[in-house]
C-alpha cells in the first residue's frame, strides 16, 4: 500500500 | 531500494559516525548544538515508533535502531558525559520555537489524524528545521572546525540524496509523498549556504570561516 511505501523510508 | 535512497542513508550514518568519533576522540563536544542533537532525538524516537508494530525489512529496523540508539548516545555524551566541554553560552536557539510549530502544523496537514501518523509527520516536519541551532551556533562564533564541517556535509547531503529518490520513485513506482518532498526539500535548501561554503573553503583544505 501506499503507506507501507512510504514507511520502508528512513 | 534504489541507488540515491542507499547513498542517502550511508550519508546519514556516516554524518552520525563522524559526530560521535569527533565527540569521543577529542573527549569534547566544542562546536556542537546539544539542541539540534535533541531535537535529531526526537525526530527518530517519534518517527521510528512503527518498529513496534510493521516489519518492513532487516536493513529497516537495523537503521532505525541504529538511528534512534545513536542520537541518544550524542544526547548522552553531551550533556552528561562531556558536559564540560559543551559551548552552551553559543547554543542558544530556542527549540520550543521548532517543536511546537512543527506539532501544530503536523496536526493540521496529516495523512491521517492517528496518533503514529501526527508523530510521524511531526518528526518529518521538525527534522527538516532540527539543524537550525546548529547553523545558528555556528553563526554565533563565526567559525565551524574541519570536522564539524564534515558531519555537516553528511547530514546535508543525506536529505538532497533522497530528493533524487522521491523524483525516481515517482517516475519507477508512481510512489510519491508530498509531505516528506516539501519537507525535505526545505530541509535540503537550509543547508545550501553551507554547501557553498564547504566546497569553495573546507574543500580547499581551510577552515570554515563566516565573513565578519
Amino acid at each position: 500500500s501506499e503507506k507501507k511505501k512510504r514507511k520502508d523510508e528512513l | 531500494m534504489n541507488i540515491f535512497r542507499l547513498l542517502g542513508d550511508l550519508s546519514h550514518l556516516l554524518a552520525i559516525i563522524i559526530l560521535l568519533l569527533k565527540i569521543w576522540k577529542t573527549r569534547s563536544c566544542a562546536g556542537i548544538s546539544g539542541k539540534s542533537q535533541i531535537l535529531f532525538a526526537i525526530v527518530y524516537t517519534t518517527r521510528y515508533l512503527d518498529l513496534f508494530t510493521t516489519f518492513i525489512s532487516a536493513y529497516n529496523t537495523f537503521m532505525k535502531i541504529i538511528f534512534i540508539a545513536t542520537s541518544l548516545a550524542t544526547v548522552f555524551l553531551m550533556y552528561v558525559k562531556f558536559k564540560a566541554t559543551y559551548d552552551h553560552n553559543h547554543d542558544t536557539f530556542r527549540i520550543e520555537f521548532l517543536i511546537l510549530p512543527a506539532f501544530v502544523l503536523a496536526l493540521l496537514i496529516n495523512h491521517e489524524l492517528s496518533p503514529v501518523e501526527v508523530l510521524w509527520t511531526f518528526s518529518i516536519y521538525l527534522e527538516s528545521v532540527a539543524i537550525l541551532p546548529q547553523l545558528f551556533l555556528v553563526s554565533k562564533t563565526g567559525e565551524a572546525e574541519s570536522i564539524t564541517s564534515h558531519y555537516l556535509f553528511a547530514l546535508g547531503s543525506y536529505r538532497g540524496l533522497y530528493l533524487f529518490n522521491w523524483i525516481y520513485r515517482y517516475y519507477a513506482e508512481d510512489h510519491y509523498d508530498l509531505i516528506a518532498i516539501v519537507a525535505g526539500l526545505v530541509q535540503t535548501v537550509l543547508y545550501c549556504d553551507f554547501f557553498y561554503l564547504y566546497i569553495t573553503k573546507v574543500l580547499k583544505g581551510k577552515k570554515l570561516q563566516l565573513p565578519a
